[in-house]
């Protein structure tokens, strides 16, 4: 699964999230990606998200729909991100992770998996990495 | 400035991975910066930034998809906005490069939110998408992840390539 998310000056914000699924999913199998609420989600009000993971939990937990509650309710968008994802993993079980960014333009990143591949942009410098902890930089 | 961030999959990616997710994340992160210089609109910016990662068979999207116990790729997609909350998608897509291209034309250009199937690749050809064929979108990772998954008996779920894993 692949996800970007961004706001732009004015506070207009988007959320994208692709994906060709699972291997060995039956055919015709929905996962989480295309459902707003669980693959992805997006208020010029509170934030914009995009996750990926174990996408038959993600959609049971409506994983981007709980990380807007918690932005709503004024948590850090990586705690957000990080405590949601946990919590998907202790009430049904699979992993996590999602990209986050605030009204306020914060960004969060979290996930509940061994390893997610995350970057963003931040005054011409690429931010990146996959691990958690990991945090390398590059020149745009 | 704008803010931008990607991600290219959760789940036990083996290490040997990390360099082509470094490489094309970072190369998506360069396209939509472009994009936006260009057209000072995040959309296009958060489109071009996943249909680069669509691209690259680094990512389970686009090209480099997973495939299903039938040995077809079906893919998904989700394209959401935040100033009226507006969102379209696809789902069980089939023989199209940019999902999210065609999932952002469902928002916009229909009144609905969730195409399906054939019915969203008829949408796809009515809005001028070229298909394009499975040897494109199949690679060879894909082909022998589905094989060890079968070898296995199925157990359990994978996604990422060679890997039990997630996303």
């Amino acid at each position: 699964t692949v996800g970007a998310i961004g706001m732009d000056v004015n506070g207009h914000m988007v959320s994208c999230t692709s994906t060709g699924g699972i291997t060995g999913k039956m055919a015709g199998r929905v996962g989480d990606t295309p459902i707003p609420g669980a693959g992805g989600y997006c208020n010029n009000e509170v934030g914009t998200i995009s996750t990926t993971g174990h996408g038959d939990s993600i959609m049971r937990y409506c994983l981007a729909s709980k990380i807007m509650h918690h932005l709503e309710n004024g948590n850090d968008p990586n705690i957000a991100a990080q405590k949601a994802c946990e919590s998907m993993s202790s009430r049904v079980g699979g992993s996590a992770g999602a990209i986050v960014i605030s009204k306020d333009g914060k960004i969060g990143i979290g996930f509940s998996s061994p390893k997610m591949a995350w970057a963003f942009l931040e005054n011409r410098i690429i931010h990146y990495g996959i691990k958690h902890g990991q945090h390398l930089t590059t020149d745009l | 400035g704008p803010v931008i961030v990607v991600h290219g999959g959760a789940g036990s990616i083996p290490d040997s991975r990390d360099q082509q997710k470094f490489d094309g994340m970072c190369a998506a992160i360069r396209a939509a910066h472009y994009a936006y210089e260009t057209t000072s609109s995040i959309t296009e910016a958060c489109q071009a930034a996943v249909e680069c990662m669509e691209d690259d068979e680094a990512f389970n999207a686009g090209r480099g998809s997973v495939l299903n116990l039938k040995g077809e790729i079906e893919m998904e997609a989700l394209f959401m906005e935040g100033k009226d909350m507006n969102a379209g998608s696809v789902t069980g897509v089939k023989n199209i490069a940019h999902p999210i291209a065609l999932a952002r034309k469902v928002m916009e250009n229909t009144p609905h939110v969730l195409l399906m199937g054939q019915s969203a690749n008829d949408f796809a050809v009515k809005s001028g998408f070229e298909a394009v064929p499975d040897d494109y979108l199949m690679t060879s990772h894909a082909k022998i992840a589905l094989d060890n998954f079968l070898k296995s008996g199925s157990q359990p779920i994978t996604t990422e390539i060679g890997q039990g894993s997630v996303g």
